[in-house]
């Protein structure tokens, strides 16, 4: 266990106090605050510490306050808010996306569409868009297509293989399923339908919980399986559990016998104080 | 905050009505520190253990999540000589005992972990960690566990006329955010873990207590140091080491 024994010479009410005992009055440093400040305000704060500029926005300090350089489409005072270059539905047959170059947006055409604005059609099936050996075959309609997956493959291009799996609750899926239990098309994670949830592209650490440009499912927020958001009509969303399959779990020795341990034996966990998920620099 | 980046942060609930609105019955907050203990506020236990409900793991109170551990109260063990003064807690601080299930309390996860309990002072001016689902600016408890950053503030600067006023003893440390407006703990994160980080390795190094209004003065928070040994004794005993 890692609690230590305790000190048997302790008495409850002999404490060690480390803190220095200099009377505050006489400190000048504490008594210098503004009236606008609240009464402890230090003066020699840095307002930027804390780097309130959101979405990679830069802090620049202005006297006792701060002004936040913001990344284009990004503005506000802490560049909380995205210029919607999608809103008037520049892509005709596709999902229009928020980037942060030039013109921010893009569209991501729908297979045979393409172009700019996704309103070209290509022959669909030429050249074959499924994946792993799969097999084009042409509807009546010219936009139309199936692909036919080899065993084990699947997905409209047969792109989700048999490996594609999420282990315990999903966190660490990485793989590349995009539909819900309800076979509705996930969004991409920076749709501009989603610059208002808490969980897109733009949001903080979305490397590390797997989110990026792209429409597959992820679980950014602990749920018990990965999850997307679905598009509700031209402006709702909502958010729905993806078809994805469990993998396999391997046997494990004797389960219900270690449950069954007296509990006072039980020593604690391994270790302290340390979390799984990674801390990575804020980018400025 | 995000799912797993505070696993020792706990969710003490209960079925009694509660004064302020707090989803799901959540009224204080809690942190663990031994699968079967949890370090809390002494003035988050004056309730019955059959109306207490521990919940480990949580992010959404209102969403049942499938990580999740819930525990009923065996005991609470409040320390002896808490007490308040003008509505003010002194020793503020309680052991909860978890009530196995199925023999065994607490199982290690991605979203519940334990956290250290310090041995040596973190010097003033250290930044650290508060969590809880308290209220915030609308008035009412967060239905997602919120974090924020907050500075170690010096006993000595903490009792100034502009701030406590000689109010601060030595069972407590002050922090605060020096941010206008003030990131701060409030009322519903009482009980939570004020974790420092040093290593890699976060220590909890004090508990949610009290303060004026919220986010105007620094935080007061239990010195978890300063009662190392209580914990210590009090779990020994109470696991018959």
């Amino acid at each position: 266990s890692f609690i230590a024994p305790p000190d048997p010479d302790w008495t409850p009410d002999d404490y060690y106090y480390s803190y220095e005992q200099s009377s505050p009055d006489e400190d000048p440093s504490v008594t210098q605050t503004t009236p606008e400040n609240p009464d402890w305000y230090y003066e020699d704060d840095d307002p930027c510490q804390s780097n309130p500029c959101e979405h990679g926005g830069d802090c620049i300090i202005r006297g006792d306050t701060f002004s936040c350089s913001c990344p284009a489409p990004f503005s506000g005072s802490r560049c909380q808010t995205a210029q919607n270059k999608c809103k008037d539905n520049p892509c005709v047959h596709g999902d229009c996306l928020i980037t942060q170059k030039h013109p921010y947006y893009r569209c991501a055409c729908k297979y045979p569409y393409t172009g700019p604005d996704c309103s070209k059609v290509l022959p669909a099936c030429r050249p074959n868009p499924c994946q792993n050996g799969g097999v084009c075959s042409r509807h009546r309609r010219r936009s139309r297509f199936t692909c036919a997956c080899p065993d084990q493959y699947k997905g409209k291009f047969c792109e989700i293989g048999p490996d594609d799996c999420y282990v315990g609750d999903g966190y660490s899926y990485r793989g590349k399923v995009s539909k819900t239990v309800n076979q509705n098309p996930c969004l991409y994670w920076n749709s501009h339908l989603l610059l208002q949830e808490t969980y897109n592209m733009f949001m903080e650490d979305a490397e590390t919980h797997g989110i990026a440009e792209h429409n597959f499912c992820r679980n950014p927020d602990g749920d018990h399986k990965p999850w997307c958001f679905v598009k509700v009509n031209s402006e709702k969303v909502k958010w729905e559990y993806c078809d994805v399959t469990v993998c396999p779990v391997p046997d494990t020795p004797n389960p219900v016998e270690s449950l069954l341990e007296p509990v006072m034996e039980l020593p604690g966990f391994e270790s302290c104080g340390k979390t799984e998920v990674a801390e990575h620099a804020v980018k400025r | 905050s995000t799912a797993g980046k505070h696993p020792w942060q706990v969710s003490l609930q209960t079925s009694l009505p509660l004064t302020t609105s707090m989803p799901q019955g959540h009224f204080c907050g809690g942190a663990l520190i031994h699968p079967c203990w949890v370090l809390t506020a002494a003035h988050c236990t004056d309730i019955n253990t059959k109306h207490l409900k521990v919940v480990l793991g949580d992010q959404d109170l209102k969403k049942t999540e499938s990580h999740e551990q819930t525990f009923r109260v065996e005991k609470i063990l409040k320390y002896s000589q808490y007490n308040e003064r003008d509505e003010i807690p002194h020793n503020d601080i309680a052991l909860l005992k978890l009530k196995p299930v199925g023999g065994h309390c607490a199982l290690e996860s991605r979203y519940v972990k334990t956290v250290c309990l310090p041995s040596d002072p973190f010097p003033s001016g250290t930044e650290c960690h508060i969590s809880g689902w308290g209220v915030t600016e609308t008035g009412e408890g967060s239905r997602q566990l919120l974090d924020a950053k907050v500075k170690l503030i010096a006993n000595p600067l903490c009792n100034s006329r502009q701030l406590y006023d000689h109010t601060i003893d030595d069972s407590m440390i002050c922090a605060g955010n020096l941010q206008k407006p003030g990131s701060d703990t409030c009322q519903g994160d009482s009980g939570g873990p004020l974790t420092c980080e040093k290593d890699g390795t976060y220590y909890v190094y004090g508990i949610v207590s009290w303060g004026q209004e919220c986010g105007k003065k620094p935080g007061v928070y239990t010195q978890v140091t300063k009662f190392l040994n209580w914990i210590k004794t009090t779990m020994h005993r109470e696991a018959g080491l």
